[in-house]
């Protein structure tokens, strides 16, 4: 594990405890998107299948049950929760999973490293994940008024696939054979979608001003 | 034999 990778799970962990800060605390999940949260409770549910077969380390098992705690939790928090359901906004989330979730299933049953259910359904679980922001940055463009842990939440998810490009980078030129095409491309895809919102929450910081993306 | 490379990165 390099400190690339570390730095990269720590901040991806950073962003799950902004979101559940605002949702346990302020009890509010104003600006987020129910949409991307099921996304990825459904990323994690078909990327962790090997949770119980393959063991790598205790920190990373670890990590999988803390994503797959939090992110069923996340998802029953907003949809269930007597005080945090009523902040969710149904009307500016509109975004269809279906479109998202068929072509990756498509594409992971096309491109994949190996043809079983296991190897297929961890594919699309990296191909979904790649595009699961796109309902939350739809529904952020949409928002007047982005709170600033909504902000910082998004920020953390686009700090820490960009960290995670730095380790697939460290890691080519320090060890043999590591050559990954399909988290590579999802990866720097997935990296791209936040480039604009990166822009607009710098220009914001910069400028000490309320973040704001242009509709 | 198309071999699946180990998981380890989360």
């Amino acid at each position: 594990m390099n400190i690339f990778r570390l730095a990269g799970d720590m901040t991806h962990l950073a962003s799950v405890l902004v979101l559940l800060l605002k949702i346990h605390t302020i009890k509010s999940c104003a600006g987020i998107s129910l949409k991307t949260q099921e996304l990825y409770a459904l990323v994690f549910a078909t990327r962790y299948l090997d949770i119980f077969t393959d063991f790598i380390s205790l920190y990373n098992t670890t990590m999988k049950l803390i994503f797959l705690g939090s992110s069923f939790s996340i998802v029953w928090y907003i949809r269930n929760h007597k005080i945090v359901s009523r902040s969710y906004d149904k009307s500016q989330d509109t975004f269809r999973h279906y479109f998202l979730i068929i072509p990756c299933l498509l594409l992971a049953l096309l491109v994949n490293e190996k043809f079983t259910f296991k190897e297929v359904m961890w594919a699309f679980s990296i191909y979904l994940e790649a595009v699961a922001i796109l309902p939350q940055l739809v529904l952020l463009q949409r928002t007047r008024n982005i709170d600033n842990l909504t902000g910082q939440y998004v920020f953390l998810l686009g700090a820490y696939r960009a960290l995670y490009i730095l380790n697939w980078i460290y890691r080519y030129f320090t060890e043999t054979h590591y050559v990954h095409w399909i988290t590579w491309v999802s990866g720097l895809v997935q990296t791209l979608l936040y480039a604009d919102f990166f822009y607009y929450y710098f220009e914001s910081w910069k400028n000490n001003k309320k973040l704001q993306l242009p509709a | 034999q198309l071999q699946a490379s180990p998981k380890d990165e989360l």
